[in-house]
């Protein structure tokens, strides 16, 4: 699974995610990467997210809606929303995000052993797989 | 105004550490930082962030190193079944298709779906079908298809014979 979230110049977020699935899903299989508030979601109030791992999890949590309900209902900040959506809620299943929230913050956690990942800005170019 | 800032994953199915050679390590790495550049090149010259996002996850679908686009991981009948979507934050709209099989960049269709907002979400031929009647060119399922997923199903497929699906790895699952 691929994805990436964004913040432009005029304060607008989005998110976008594709993937192939998993090895030997079975036919028809839908994960949660078109599922709008499970994989992906964009909310200029609170933030834009894209969702990696076990999809049917993500499902069931509606990951991507909770992570946005948490910044705009309880106002927790996005890393630690994230944090504890990936390693709390999510505990025990591959799962990884990438997120930014409207004031241009960055999280990428994940609870596997690595995730293909990295962020940009006008000074930054960052790349990482494993805790490296 | 606020700096642009975009950020991207290409999954959490991450080879393992000791069994990354340093060849993949760095086409992943290139992969990553072109993705990165050129999502980023569109913010830099105001671009919406729906352009960012479309142009940074266009460029891991068409690298074979991650599980999207080309190099998707194979179903358990050799078939690829592409799932994307697109949100966009600043209206609310999103588009999405699921268990497409001809479409070369699915992120492409999604962000047009979004652009109509009804339908939201395609499935299968439907999804096919659409992407074609607007203006997407098909491509057969094998364009998605490389020996590395080929691989992967096999070693899937023989682990479900065996009783050890349960200890596959993250790369044998996703890519």
């Amino acid at each position: 699974t691929v994805g990436a979230v964004a913040l432009d110049a005029h304060g607008h977020l989005a998110a976008a995610t594709s993937t192939g699935g998993y090895t030997a899903k079975p036919p028809g299989r839908v994960g949660d990467s078109p599922i709008i508030g499970a994989g992906t979601w964009a909310d200029d109030r609170t933030c834009a997210m894209s969702g990696t791992g076990k999809g049917e999890l993500f499902i069931r949590v509606a990951a991507g809606h909770d992570l946005h309900a948490r910044l705009l209902y309880a106002g927790q900040t996005l890393e630690h929303a994230a944090q504890d959506l990936i390693h709390r809620t999510l505990q025990g299943v591959g799962a990884g995000l990438c997120a930014v929230d409207r004031h241009g913050n960055v999280v990428l956690p994940y609870n596997t052993e690595g995730m293909y990942r990295g962020f940009i800005t006008a000074d930054t170019l960052h790349v990482a797989i494993h805790e490296d | 105004m606020p700096t642009p800032v975009l950020a991207i994953h290409g999954g959490c199915g991450a080879i393992p550490r000791a069994s990354l050679t340093p060849e993949t390590n760095a086409a992943a790495r290139d992969a990553l930082r072109r993705a990165l550049q050129a999502g980023y090149a569109l913010l830099q010259d105001g671009a919406s962030a729906v352009d960012a996002v479309t142009a940074a996850v266009q460029v891991m679908e068409d690298d074979p190193v991650f599980n999207a686009g080309t190099g998707a991981a194979l179903n358990r009948d050799g078939v690829h079944e592409l799932d994307a979507s697109l949100m966009d934050g600043a209206t609310g709209r999103a588009g999405a298709v699921a268990g497409a099989r001809r479409i070369r960049n699915p992120v492409q269709v999604a962000r047009a779906l979004a652009g109509v907002s009804d339908p939201l979400l395609l499935i299968g031929d439907a999804a096919d079908a659409w992407a074609e009647a607007h203006g997407f060119a098909p491509v057969p399922n094998t364009h998605f298809t490389t020996r590395a997923r080929q691989d992967a199903l096999r070693a899937m497929l023989e682990r479900e014979t065996l009783g050890t699906t349960a200890r596959a790895t993250e790369f044998e699952k996703h890519g």
